[in-house]
Parts: structure tokens; sequence; C-alpha cells
């Protein structure tokens, strides 16, 4: 699963998704990838979120809009919040991580699995590629 | 001043731990494009909409990652996509599940958004839909790749009790009265006649990890 998370120079935020599920499924099964709120959400009074993992827990987990709502009505730096959702992941039994952007251009790239590819660009250009580990 | 662009290509696949150099090169290299590309559009003015569907299509379009091109194959030898996006200045979203022919499902996902009064589309409809709209449309085995075959090759044999990395491991046990399943199920993927599938590109030597996609 691959995804995107950015903030323009008007201050607008975005998230983006997209994947080819998991390999030898079956019955149409579908995963957080394309359920908003589970693996996609972006909310300019919050922050943008794009999931990668295992997309069942994410789903019951809502972990993109679980992370907004904590910072929305608990206020919760985004940081804070997106540990605390990706732990929450990890206590059902799930795995997977996630990037995370607020309006403030902070940004957060948790996960409790391996493999996890990720990046960032900041405004000078000033960039970053990790793959773990 | 303060734009910014976050990625993620994956979880549970290949660690740096299993990888080689070139193989290492080869994701940094698409991932820094990625990057690079979505940077390009914030630079220009372009809106945060604009630059996450530009970014993901750089990976969808890479064999190297599940998703688009790379994507992994179905039980029954299909690429099924899934994706969203989402608008955070107005709550917008849009999303497609199950498609087949589209190239970039994040395209799709961001037409039924904006060009629909729907959230989601799954199936054949949504199909329809993208090709009514102008999209790229691609015949389905573009989206083969031999390394995600091969995984699919496996995760079946392993489902039916003979994995084929463990039949080369030594075993305590005794052989078993009757012959081990050592040929898994086999799924045929539609091609052309006369070779390989089209769009068909050099298979990647890449290989996935324990977790199968």
């Amino acid at each position: 699963t691959v995804g995107a998370v950015a903030l323009d120079q008007y201050g607008n935020l975005a998230a983006a998704t997209s994947t080819g599920g998991m390999t030898n499924k079956r019955y149409g099964r579908v995963g957080d990838a394309p359920i908003i709120g589970a693996g996609t959400y972006a909310d300019n009074q919050s922050c943008a979120i794009s999931c990668t993992g295992w997309g069942e827990y994410f789903i019951r987990a809502t972990v993109a809009r679980d992370i907004a709502a904590r910072m929305e009505y608990g206020k919760q730096p985004l940081q804070q919040a997106a540990q605390a959702t990706i732990d929450k992941v990890a206590q059902l039994g799930g795995d997977g991580g996630l990037i995370g952007l607020d309006r403030q251009g902070n940004i957060t790239m948790p996960f409790n699995s391996e493999g996890m590819y990720r990046g960032y660009i900041k405004a000078n250009g000033q960039s970053e590629v990790l793959i773990y580990k | 001043g303060r734009i910014t662009l976050v990625i993620h290509g994956g979880a549970g696949t290949i660690t740096r731990a299993n990888m080689t150099p070139e193989q290492e090169k080869a994701y940094r290299e698409v991932l820094n494009q990625a990057l690079q590309v979505g940077y390009g559009v914030l630079q220009k003015g372009g809106t945060s909409l604009d630059a996450v569907e530009a970014t993901v299509r750089v990976m969808e379009d890479s064999p190297l990652f599940n998703a688009g091109k790379g994507a992994v194959f179905t039980h029954e030898g299909r690429n099924e996509l899934d994706a969203s996006i989402m608008d955070g200045k107005t709550l917008r979203a849009g999303s497609v599940a199950g498609i087949t022919t589209v190239r970039n499902p994040i395209t799709a996902a961001r037409t039924v958004m904006e060009k629909s009064e729907h959230v989601m589309m799954v199936g054949p409809g949504a199909e329809q839909f993208a090709k009514e709209k102008g999209l790229q449309i691609v015949e389905p085995s573009y989206f083969y790749t031999e390394a995600r075959y091969n995984q699919l090759q496996k995760a079946i044999a392993k489902e039916q009790g003979a994995v084929p990395d463990q039949l080369n491991t030594p075993t305590k046990a005794a052989a078993p009265a009757t012959a081990p399943a050592t040929e898994s199920k086999k799924i045929k993927v539609k091609q052309k006649a006369g070779g390989k599938p089209q769009g068909y590109l050099e298979p990647p030597i890449f290989t996935e990890g324990r977790k199968y996609g």
C-alpha cells in the first residue's frame, strides 16, 4: 500500500492511499485503504492521515479518524494522537503503520511492523527516505 | 512557507535486512522521485490534492510497490485495486474498490470525489464510470508482474501445506506415508497470445517477505 499526505501553501491538507490489497485474498475482500476514516482521512481542523498494514484492524480501530478525533476533541498533538492509535491497533492484534501531517507542518510516521518505507520533504527542500530496518 | 509532503510505500514487505544494495537503491529512487514530483506541484502553487495524487501515481506506476502496476494477486489470479482520497478543506472524499482496468486508481478515486455525488464506487461500475470520465483504461494484464505472481503461488502452496522454501529444509520427522503435496494449485493469468501480457515490462527482481503483501 502506498500513500501520501500534503500541506499546500494555502494551508490545506489532503490525503491519498492506493493498494493492491493482500496476496491470495478471496471473496472480494476490501481492506482499509478505500474506507474513508479507516485508512485515509483529511480535515484542515486536525490532520491528514494515510495508513498501511493489516486492513481489518485499521477498519475496526477507525484509525485515521481516531487520530483526527483525538486532536479535535482531546486537543492532543499529532504525534501523541497517532502513537496512541497505532498502539490501539497493536493491542487488537494488528500491525502496520501510518503517516500523518497537521496544519502546522508537523509530521509523524509511527509503525509497529517491519519493512515500512517512509519519506518526507519540507518547504526548504530538505527530504529524507527511511526504510526500516 | 510550510508546504510539506509525507509518503509511505508499504509495510511488512522487504526490510533492509533482507534486501540487496541494488534493491534498496531502486526503492529509494522511486520514493525520492515520488517526493520530488509532489514537492514540485506544491512549489508551483499546486494544491495538496494535486500533490498527493501526483505522488501516489508515481508509486502506482512502479512495479516495486503493492499498488497499481505492482499490485498483488487475489486467489483467483486477478489484480484488484483500491484507492481513496480526501480533501481536508472541504471534507470531500472519493474512493474505488476492486477495480481491475484503471491504470491509476488514485485518479479514479479523485474522479469519484469531484465528478460524482458519491463517495465510493466498486468493481465494474467504478470502471465504467472511470471510462466515461476519460481515465486511462488498461487491460488487466497490465498489472501482471512475475514477482507478484510467484508470491501468489507461494501463498497457495503454503495454504496447501507445502511451502517451497521449507521443502529444502531438513526435517526431523520421518517421510510421510503418502506423497507430500509438492505441487501448488496453478492460477492462470490471462495473457495475450504469443507471450507475455500486454504492457508487460521486465520482471522485478524483488520478492515479497513473509507477509505476502
